[in-house]
């Protein structure tokens, strides 16, 4: 039996809210050791999406064998509509399970609200992923790069990312202009996830499709900051870091044709 | 241009 009781519905509404446009149907695989972890790959195999919510991040977690719970995250999203941001959120799931049991309880009143999530079997291919070494690492709020994504959007729909030792760049070049933004590295000692770290082996330019950044960016209410490790010719891991676990999404980049 | 290629191009199947 899973049982797990998260202090506030708002973790799990934000995480279903960050990944539910990329993935539709997604496993979640739930242990005692490992909490929750769910892989999951966009139709178009673009942006993949590593979730792990440990079972630090519950309240109260228990699971006497390793589950599986196949989910719709549109189903998901609208049963978790149903409860305010505060309330407790328990999930409840049998051994071999055919349905997710969801429950709300707001904290002032008596109020306690029950919904049933029917799962579903779903296929899905499982990549290995191993931990890469990167060429540069950058650390910057989640909502500065936010911004960037959007606003460079309306440009093209490619992003240009460059990284030296001393900046990072993002480049955008459209039908009506190009625009770019340059971000240099600094601590701020009073708001220490307003500062912009850089860290570099060596320095890195690489373009991904604007609508995939766009996607990822909707996990900017997980986390103050976020983490983006690029590797030359090689995918691209932006890390939203939960207040135990991570989610991470690995995005391919656009190459010279 | 630049064209999109696949995640899979990079990572394997388990």
């Amino acid at each position: 039996m899973l049982e797990g009781k998260f202090e506030e519905a708002s973790l799990l509404k934000k995480v279903i809210e960050s990944i539910k446009d990329s993935v539709k149907l997604c496993n979640f695989n739930c242990s005692q050791s490992k909490g929750i972890t769910v892989q999951a790959i966009d139709d178009s195999r673009v942006l993949l999406i590593a979730l792990k919510i440990d079972s630090g991040s519950f309240q109260e977690f228990r699971c006497d064998r390793d589950l599986v719970l196949g989910l719709d995250l549109e189903s998901l999203s609208k049963i978790l509509k149903q409860g305010n941001n505060e309330d407790y959120l328990t999930i409840i799931a049998e051994d071999s399970p055919d349905s997710l049991l969801v429950v709300f309880e707001d904290k002032k009143k008596d109020r306690i609200s029950e919904f049933s999530l029917k799962l579903m079997d779903i296929d899905s291919d499982v990549l290995t992923i191993d931990d890469m070494e990167h060429d540069c690492s950058i650390t910057m709020p989640a909502y500065e790069f936010a911004k960037i994504a959007r606003d460079m959007k309306t440009l093209s729909e490619s992003l240009q990312i460059i990284i030296t030792k001393d900046s990072v760049k993002f480049n955008a070049e459209g039908q009506i202009g190009s625009g770019s933004i340059i971000l240099k590295p600094h601590t701020d000692m009073e708001k220490p996830d307003e500062s912009i770290k850089i860290e570099l082996n060596q320095p890195v330019v690489l373009t991904f499709g604007a609508k995939y950044l766009n996607d990822i960016v909707k996990a900017t209410a997980l986390s103050s900051t976020v983490t983006i490790k690029l590797t030359d010719k090689a995918p691209a891991l932006f890390e939203y870091r939960l207040p135990s676990g991570y989610l991470r999404y690995y995005l391919a980049p656009k190459f010279d044709d | 241009t630049k064209k999109q290629v696949s995640l899979m191009s990079f990572f394997g199947k388990k």
